[in-house]
């Protein structure tokens, strides 16, 4: 029923798109030869000075960038790791010296705690976590949410930090009897949290208490759905999904990110709001991000695509630069900006 | 799409489903 009520966001052709809404501020070089595979911004605390760093993640290194002014930046520390290859970047909201990164193959094997301690300031990795790891986000109040096994073997983890990183308390979450794929913070009601699942349901848990407190079934259509965004407003939980395996139809052109709005007393759902890839632009969803209401992709064809969720229409395309596709796109957590990374390792930052 | 379609709304959902959830 979802798609027969869902309001399609505009396909205004290619050519109406206003490509001034990036502007190129600046440019990380990498070096070396190695593959890119996560970018991310965060505020980093240097002698007692809190700063917006930039961490970006090739298979074997990970390295923190600060701001030498508003275009320049200094590599200042950098982790290796020469045993599992570095798959993403967690970052942990509201601590200011330490980010996790997630390690493994194709599927998640460690997940390890980066840190500079002050006192030497050399670089230093701590393993938090290890085995078959299905999901993992970094959460507010310095806490990291983690999901191990699938089905019934389930464990869903939160550690919580110190303010200096460095110690940790343990808790468990009632897990569904569902394989998770994503959490999500809800934005808007403090202590939830929101998961979907490998069978299209969406859960969501009490943070402070570890009850499941509802597990929601949504349409077929949503399948292996990542939720990139939750927000709690009027007693209805909106949901921001992305659909890797959307297919293409004449009605509503190529659909890339999905808002979802739920009831979560009555579990029932309808979409709201389609966002799909301007007419004339092919591709599919590959990866993407969400803050507040714009929403980023990188399609298969190489290119970024901006959507306002709140306009409801695709705002910006960013094609390949310098023949490079792109592979991976952040807003940053620090501002307003996009964090737009290639294959070989270079980070381009464009304000938005 | 109406919002009536998803049932009776509680501004109070997430006290009220932490309530009802066995602990």
């Amino acid at each position: 029923h979802s798609t027969e009520q869902t309001e399609i966001a505009d396909l205004p052709a290619c050519e109406s798109l206003n490509p001034g809404n990036l502007q190129l501020i600046s440019e990380l070089k990498n070096p070396s030869s190695s593959c890119s595979v996560d970018v991310s911004a965060v505020w980093w605390e240097r002698a007692g000075t809190k700063e917006p760093c930039i961490i970006a993640a090739c298979e074997d290194v990970v390295s923190l960038w600060k701001p030498l002014n508003s275009v320049q930046w200094e590599k200042v520390h950098t982790w290796h790791f020469t045993e599992v290859p570095v798959l993403q970047i967690v970052p942990v909201p509201d601590v200011y010296n330490l980010v996790c990164v997630a390690l493994g193959s194709l599927e998640i094997r460690e997940i390890r705690a980066l840190l500079c301690p002050s006192d030497n300031e050399s670089e230093k990795q701590v393993l938090l976590k290890s085995g078959d790891i299905k999901a993992v986000l970094g959460v507010t109040k310095r806490r990291l949410v983690s999901s191990t096994g699938t089905f019934c073997n389930q464990q869903i983890q939160i550690m919580t930090f110190a303010e200096d990183g460095s110690s940790k308390d343990e808790q468990l979450l009632m897990p569904p009897d569902e394989t998770i794929l994503t959490f999500a913070e809800v934005q808007g009601t403090q202590e939830a949290l929101l998961g979907t699942t490998t069978m299209n349901s969406i859960v969501i848990w009490n943070l402070k208490t570890g009850q499941l407190l509802k597990k929601m079934h949504i349409d077929d259509a949503y399948q292996a759905a990542m939720c990139h965004r939750a927000y709690s407003e009027m007693g209805l939980l909106f949901v921001v999904l992305s659909h890797p395996c959307a297919r293409e139809s004449q009605a509503f052109g190529s659909p890339v990110f999905q808002l979802l709005v739920i009831n979560p007393k009555t579990a029932q759902s309808v979409g709201v709001l389609l966002c799909s890839l301007p007419q004339g632009q092919a591709g599919r969803f590959l990866e993407g991000d969400v803050k507040d209401h714009v929403a980023a992709a990188i399609l298969t064809s190489g290119t970024i695509a901006i959507w306002d969720l709140l306009l409801g229409h695709c705002t910006a395309l960013l094609p390949p630069v310098s023949d490079q596709s792109w592979s991976l796109v952040k807003w940053s957590g620090t501002d307003s900006h996009l964090l737009a990374g290639q294959k070989d390792g270079n980070i381009f930052i464009y304000r938005y | 799409c109406s919002t009536a379609d998803l049932g009776p709304i509680s501004l109070n959902w997430f006290e009220e489903l932490s309530s009802e959830a066995p602990p």
